[in-house]
């Protein structure tokens, strides 16, 4: 067997682990906000009566869970140490710490790399794709991958927009070119006057997606 | 042999091959300005009579190549179909296209990723690594082997300071805590109004610095 095949029989074993939870893999480049995402929708989640937990994955630090500890939330942080991306064996070991029993919700933040993760299949429901406007307008034909195998796209740091030369319309093109049933949503993780930009938040849509 | 060992010896190889050019090997995540920077900086080199080329390395497309085209300076695409990161005989594949005879700097654009690109030696006289200020202040303790490994950083993308809560001092410390004889800059490559920044753009420091 080869190491993606021993993979997905270990994510299998994860999958029924999971249970009746409702699992999303979010991947992205290193600073897209995935961590600000989880911070800015887990509150609103809790708020609506849902019971979420969270896996993190980074190659060094507890910085992420450090921040969704705040949160409280159950979480877990695996380290990698080196190694560029999640994989089943490291999710489950995890799932032996973390008390996942009667979630509704368990957030995977993977290790910021668009490339590598979206091999390894972690038992997930859905893999979502982050990518902030700052990232430019190539990227789902650079690295086709990642979006090709994410069912979600969220759009993030569009209060950057007035002042970037970044074109969204572009963006959403060249993402449903890679893959024409994404769901798309256009998000902000801070209020910032500062960039003195009216935009229509997607967060409490990609909420209600969930 | 390991793969890491074999890596190695093509490197040397290419070192012989790129012979008097100063060589530099750029690493960031995907879309922190590596081809901007470029953009930016031949123009310059070559009023200053130097003689460039440059290696891009992408997983798909040749886009960062035809944006170094219009520089009108020999370029070479490696479309590496997946594989996360360029390695020594990827670029010794390259030098039997690109014309580097007389050449006296050779940029290597590297595949947008901060993990496995670090562990595989091109050739290279020095690794540069680029890190944008959208991305946050703590990516040089998560991501640190780019970090470790490079002796020059660049922190671009400083006209968007006013509109963002980053702390470029927090970034330099962060980095330095990893390596503490990094050389740094601080450059933009947009002369951007729009968020209304009077900045000390680093770009010709670093010319000076190659
Ligand atoms: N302007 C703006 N900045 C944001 C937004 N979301 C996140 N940021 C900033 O982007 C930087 C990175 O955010 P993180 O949440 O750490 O990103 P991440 O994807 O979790 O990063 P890694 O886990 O290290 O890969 C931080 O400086 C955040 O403050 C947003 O919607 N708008
Ligand atoms: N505001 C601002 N935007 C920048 C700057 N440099 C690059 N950008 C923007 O950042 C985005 C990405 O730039 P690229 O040059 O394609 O980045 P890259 O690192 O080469 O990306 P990959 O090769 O795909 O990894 C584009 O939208 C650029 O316009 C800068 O100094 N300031
Ligand atoms: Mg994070
Ligand atoms: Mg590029
Ligand atoms: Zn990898
Ligand atoms: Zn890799």
């Amino acid at each position: 067997r080869n190491a993606l095949e021993t993979n997905d029989i270990i994510a299998n074993k994860n999958k029924a682990l999971f249970g009746k939870a409702f699992v999303m893999n979010f991947l992205s480049s290193p600073g897209s906000g995935k961590t600000s995402l989880l911070e800015s929708i887990i509150p609103i989640l809790k708020s609506d009566g849902f019971k979420v937990a969270v896996i993190e994955g980074d190659v060094e630090t507890d910085l992420d869970k450090k921040r969704i500890d705040k949160l409280n939330v159950p979480a877990y942080q695996i380290i990698t140490n080196g190694t560029c991306h999640l994989d089943a064996r490291m999710v489950s070991g995890s799932l032996n710490s973390l008390d996942i029993n009667g979630a509704d919700i368990i957030f995977i933040e993977n290790v910021g790399n668009l490339v590598c993760p979206t091999s390894f299949n972690l038992g997930e429901d859905i893999k979502a794709v982050v990518l902030s406007v700052t990232e430019g307008d190539d990227k789902p034909l650079k690295y086709p991958a990642a979006f090709y195998k994410s069912k979600v796209m969220i759009i993030n740091k569009i209060d950057l927009l007035p002042v970037l030369d970044s074109d969204i319309a572009k963006i959403r093109e060249n993402a449903l070119s890679i893959n024409k049933d994404m769901v798309i949503f256009e998000t902000s993780c801070k209020n910032n006057s500062k960039a003195g930009n009216t935009y229509n938040n997607g967060l409490q849509d990609f909420i209600s997606f969930i």
